[in-house]
């Protein structure tokens, strides 16, 4: 399932 | 972090440093769009203020820092220390064609109507479409110096990456985030052209040159 506004991205 | 994202992120960090040596190097800007610098200076301000709020990593850190305080060189660099051999005949893509959009999309669609939320959507749209000044302008000169190709070689292939990333983080970790996706594979097709012409006339030594 969608991890909910996690931005561990860049 | 997988391999693809560290390939991604590293695709990233060289083009901003191939743009920025060939800048300081050739101590000039032709060619370069000042309007897709400044969008993506936008993106990067809009999207890494989470900087004060949400701690992920000092890698994740260092990054967010190393991208707002490049495009911000850029800008200085475009702007005003280089400011006379800035192209801005050939610089004329209509930003409020994409900044209108892109807001009122990030404003409809997001995940949560908050304003760090509202902001991290925008910054994702608006990186999707912030090339194509940069794009537009290669294309009304007809020409792109090979430097100017590498570095737009490099920034491709990060969102590129990235989706291999997430088709990974999809089967190995069941998550996704279709606005990140939707907007990754958007960005990366805008490219699709450019990339033909990479690797047709490029990297066979010969300079871009779009048919007249």
């Amino acid at each position: 399932s969608e991890v909910e506004t996690n931005h561990d991205e860049l | 972090m997988n391999v693809f994202r560290l390939a991604g992120d590293m695709s990233h960090l060289l083009a901003i440093i191939i743009l920025l040596l060939k800048i300081w190097k050739t101590r000039s800007c032709a060619g370069i769009s000042g309007r897709s610098q400044l969008l993506f200076a936008l993106t990067y301000t809009a999207r890494y203020l989470d900087l004060v709020t949400n701690w992920v990593s000092l890698y994740n850190t260092v990054m967010k820092v190393f991208f707002i305080a490049t495009s911000y060189a850029t800008i200085y660099l475009m702007y005003l220390k280089f400011k006379a051999t800035y192209d801005s005949n050939h610089d004329t893509f209509r930003v409020e064609f994409l900044l209108l959009p892109v807001t009122i999309l990030a404003l409809v669609l997001n995940h949560e109507f908050s304003f760090m939320e509202i902001l991290w959507t925008f910054s994702i749209y608006l990186e999707a479409v912030a090339i194509l000044p940069q794009l537009f302008m290669v294309s009304k000169t007809g020409e792109a110096e090979s430097i100017t190709s590498h570095y737009l070689f490099a920034l491709g292939s990060y969102r590129l990456l990235y989706i291999f990333n997430w088709i990974w983080r999809y089967y190995t970790e069941e998550y996704y985030d279709l606005i990140a996706i939707i907007a990754g594979v958007v960005q990366t097709v805008l490219y699709c052209d450019f990339f033909y012409l990479y690797f047709t006339k490029v990297l066979k030594g010969k300079k871009l040159q779009l048919p007249a």
